[in-house]
């Protein structure tokens, strides 16, 4: 329904989305570089997409020393 | 080591997944792991189950997330044997965890390392090529928008807040690169894959990294 809340909403996290688009393809000049645009989760928030698909826990591991204990 | 290297030439990584709206790639990249550990060890490459890992890895929070060395430790510690895909189902929302008798088959893990290879990210290609995919925790905040190529900005480390298999690198090119699996299904990225920049720990990738051990 294009005149219910939920698509204003979702009608303006995209445009923040395609605003932002514009910003991550600046540092893309090289051949190879990312390339940021358009996919499934462009009318999402940034705080939806964190809560819903960022949700490992950090988990701090010992620097790898790369000495065998053997010998 | 090879200049180029992935797993995928051998027929030993699974399909993508697709996670859905569940906060499961915790459980995704461990299962991910384990699958591809056991295909290299010479059975037949079988999807596990997910599902399992969500729902009895008691210390996680199933869909409302968890940590990869809980869920290994977990592993590790009640030696559980994981079932395959078509005996416990992905549901992409927590359930009561079901359990099986010892004599049901499936995969355990005996063992795991996790080590911080930043600086260190030709050691992390050496264990990748040793050991079989490898877990890695990633800061994916701008993976939301991303298409293709190779990350080489726009990412932290240190910030990490999603799990991911690395299964391959290439450094044949002028950037080389990690291939890495994401669970976001096929049509996000590189058909689900990501590329990142080898060096610098881009996107936190070398910063926690866990190898499996059946």
């Amino acid at each position: 329904d294009v005149n219910s809340e939920e698509f204003n909403r979702r009608h303006l996290y995209f445009q923040d989305t395609m605003k932002r688009h514009k910003y991550l393809n600046s540092f893309s000049a090289a051949p190879h570089s990312a390339k940021y645009g358009i996919n499934q989760f462009s009318d999402l928030s940034q705080k939806e997409f964190r809560e819903l698909y960022l949700r490992a826990s950090t988990a701090r591991a010992p620097s790898f020393s790369g000495l065998k204990t053997e010998g | 080591l090879p200049a180029r290297f992935d797993w995928r030439d051998k027929a030993v990584v699974s399909p993508v997944q697709n996670q859905q709206a569940c906060g499961s790639c915790w459980a995704f990249s461990v299962v991910g792991a384990m699958q591809s550990v056991h295909a290299i060890e010479g059975s037949t490459l079988e999807r596990l189950s997910v599902q399992q890992v969500l729902d009895c890895s008691y210390k996680n929070e199933g869909c409302n997330g968890g940590s990869t060395l809980q869920a290994l430790d977990w592993l590790k510690q009640t030696r559980v044997k994981l079932v395959l895909e078509s005996e416990y189902s992905y549901k992409a929302k927590t359930g009561i965890c079901h359990y099986f008798s010892q004599s049901h088959g499936g995969v355990a893990l005996k063992n795991f390392t996790a080590h911080d290879f930043g600086g260190q990210e030709k050691a992390m290609m050496g264990q990748l090529v040793e050991c079989g995919p490898l877990v890695a925790l990633v800061d994916a905040v701008s993976w939301q928008d991303y298409l293709g190529g190779i990350i080489q900005h726009h990412c932290s480390s240190h910030w990490s807040n999603h799990a991911v298999l690395v299964v391959g690198y290439d450094t044949t090119g002028d950037i080389p690169y990690w291939i890495v699996q994401n669970s976001w299904g096929t049509s996000w990225g590189n058909e689900g894959y990501v590329y990142i920049k080898i060096g610098d720990s881009v996107c936190g990738i070398a910063d926690s990294v866990a190898a499996v051990f059946l």
